[in-house]
C-alpha cells in the first residue's frame, strides 16, 4: 500500500461498494 | 403503552416526475422507472416512508444498519441534496447518475472532489487526506504503521498539490483525478446501463 498515493489507497480500500445497492 | 417511530407514520412523499429525472440526468424515462423500483425497496426496508434514511442506506450497502464507514456516511450526506436527513426519489437518480457510464468525466471528478473535502471548505487539507486514510484502515483489516501513513500523505501531496500551499483545490484535483483514472474507478457503475433488466418489473408499473 506504501506505494499508492492516499486518494488510490483510500478508492481501493474504503469498503464502499454503492453496487452492492443493486443487491439489496 | 407502546411507542412507536413517528418516522413509520409519514405519508409517502410525492415522487419526480420521471420525464423531468430523465431531461435532467443521463438515465432514460424507462431506467428512471427502473430506479423507482429499486428506491421503492430500499426506502422501505426498515421505516416504510417512502424516503431513505441514513440506517437503511447503511442496510443496503452492507447489510448492517448499524455500521459505521465514513465513506457512507459522506455518500449519503452528498445524495442528500436538500441537506434534511433523508434520500427523496430525485435526489436518488440525480446523485447515482453521477456513477452512470455515460456521464460525462468532470461531473465524477467534481463529485469526487466533494467526497474528500469532508468540511467542505472548497479545498481538500492535508489533516483531512490524513483522516480519511486513518478511517480507512480502521474499518478495514489494513495495517499500516503512523510513519507510512505520514509518508502516503506526504507524497500525494507533493504529486497534487501543484502550487505548494498544503491543500488541494478543485483545479489541483482536476489535474491529479486526470492523471490517475484508477481513482475515479469507483465513480462509475456498470449496473446502472442495465438498470431496466435489473429491475424488469418498472414496466407494470410504468406511468409513461
Amino acid at each position: 500500500p506504501e506505494a499508492l498515493n492516499a486518494f488510490e489507497l483510500i478508492s481501493m480500500s474504503a469498503g464502499l461498494n454503492l453496487g452492492n445497492l443493486f443487491d439489496s | 403503552m407502546g411507542c412507536v417511530s413517528s418516522k413509520q407514520f409519514n405519508r409517502a412523499p410525492q415522487h419526480e416526475d420521471p420525464a423531468i429525472l430523465a431531461k435532467e440526468t443521463t438515465f432514460s424515462v424507462s431506467e428512471v422507472e427502473a430506479l423507482f423500483e429499486l428506491f421503492k425497496k430500499i426506502s422501505h426496508s426498515i421505516f416504510r416512508d417512502g424516503l431513505i434514511h441514513k440506517e437503511e442506506f447503511q442496510l443496503a450497502l452492507f447489510r448492517n444498519s448499524n455500521k459505521k464507514n465514513l465513506f457512507a456516511n459522506r455518500i449519503f450526506d452528498l445524495f442528500d441534496l436538500k441537506r434534511n436527513g433523508v434520500i427523496d426519489f430525485g435526489e436518488f437518480v440525480r446523485s447515482l447518475s453521477i456513477f452512470h457510464p455515460e456521464t460525462p468525466l468532470g461531473d465524477k471528478i467534481a463529485f469526487a472532489f466533494r467526497l474528500y473535502d469532508l468540511r467542505g471548505t472548497g479545498c481538500i487539507e492535508r489533516e483531512e487526506l490524513h483522516e480519511m486514510v486513518l478511517a480507512l484502515l480502521n474499518e478495514s483489516d489494513l495495517f499500516l504503521s503512523e510513519e507510512a501513513v505520514e509518508k502516503i500523505v506526504d507524497q500525494t501531496f507533493k504529486q497534487a498539490d501543484l502550487n505548494d500551499d498544503g491543500k488541494i483545490d478543485p483545479d489541483e484535483w482536476k489535474t491529479f483525478a486526470s492523471k490517475n483514472p484508477a481513482l475515479l474507478k469507483n465513480m462509475t457503475l456498470p449496473y446502472l446501463k442495465d438498470i431496466t433488466m435489473v429491475f424488469p418489473s418498472f414496466i407494470l408499473n410504468s406511468e409513461v
